[in-house]
C-alpha cells in the first residue's frame, strides 16, 4: 500500500538523516 | 524466500538506478517493493540505508525533495 511505502521512506529518511 | 523473486536489492542496481538519474528515497523503494524482492520492509529500508551509506551519492533538491545521484 502506498502508506506502508510512505512509512518505509520515512524510516530511511530517518535513517539516513545523520548521513545526509 | 520465495526463489522466484526477480528483483535483487543490491549496491550495483542501487549504483545503476542513480546513474540514470536523481531519484528519492521514495523512488528507490518503488524499484525494490517488498513483493518483488522478497525482503521484509524492514530489511529492506535497513539495506537500502546501508548501500546509499556506502555509495556515499550526490544529493540535490529538486522539488523541495532530496535526491540522489552518481555522477557517471
Amino acid at each position: 500500500s502506498s502508506s506502508e511505502a510512505d512509512e518505509m521512506a520515512a524510516a530511511l529518511d530517518a535513517e539516513l538523516n545523520d548521513f545526509i | 524466500t520465495p526463489s522466484s523473486s526477480d528483483v535483487h536489492l543490491t549496491e550495483e542496481a542501487v549504483r545503476r538506478y542513480l546513474i540514470r538519474k536523481p531519484m528519492t528515497t521514495k523512488d528507490l523503494l518503488k524499484k525494490f517493493q517488498t513483493k518483488r524482492t522478497g525482503l521484509s520492509s524492514e530489511q529492506t529500508v535497513n539495506v537500502l540505508a546501508q548501500i546509499l551509506k556506502r555509495l556515499n551519492p550526490e544529493r540535490k533538491s529538486i522539488a523541495d525533495k532530496m535526491h540522489f545521484y552518481i555522477k557517471q
